[in-house]
């Protein structure tokens, strides 16, 4: 069978399907200072597959709102910098006016996920770290 | 803050591929 760390070349997806894979680009990221974008992206989906749970609307709240304390509302961290300034409005005004939809962080997760397949990921591939591994 | 944080790490968990 193809050995996962051929898998985790073809595609960011292919790579963020598996744990081994997820654990070493984290460290390529946090080595790069910038982790908290894979947080985020996982923190997204995450948010997204509450829908299908049993979970509280206060939970999803209280969720929400932590996600977007921790990474969008600081305007100097990596994630908050690179989502565009009208994602981020429309992400602070569902947290104000309490409208939690389970696809809220979408947009967002998408400009950052674009990000990573443009630039972290390409750069991931052709580091030491994942060399090293090969 | 702490329950806030273990929420987003509880979150960001429940995204992640279940180990093969």
């Amino acid at each position: 069978p193809t050995p996962p760390y051929v898998k985790w070349a073809e595609s960011l997806h292919s790579l963020l399907d598996d744990q081994d894979g997820i654990q070493l680009f984290r460290t390529f990221l946090r080595q790069e200072d910038c982790a908290d974008l894979l947080d985020f992206w996982f923190a997204c989906s995450g948010f997204r597959k509450l829908e299908a749970s049993e979970c509280s609307e206060e939970k999803k709240l209280k969720l929400a709102k932590a996600i977007y304390k921790k990474y969008i509302l600081d305007n100097n961290g990596i994630v908050s910098r690179q989502i565009k300034p009208a994602t981020k409005s429309f992400i602070k005004d569902c947290v104000m006016k309490l409208h939690i939809d389970p696809a809220m962080f979408d947009q967002a997760q998408t400009e950052i996920q674009t990000l990573m397949e443009e630039n972290t990921y390409p750069v991931f591939l052709k580091s030491d770290i994942y060399l090293e591994y090969t | 803050i702490d329950s806030e944080d273990d929420l987003l790490q509880e979150c960001i968990s429940s995204a992640m591929p279940k180990k093969k």
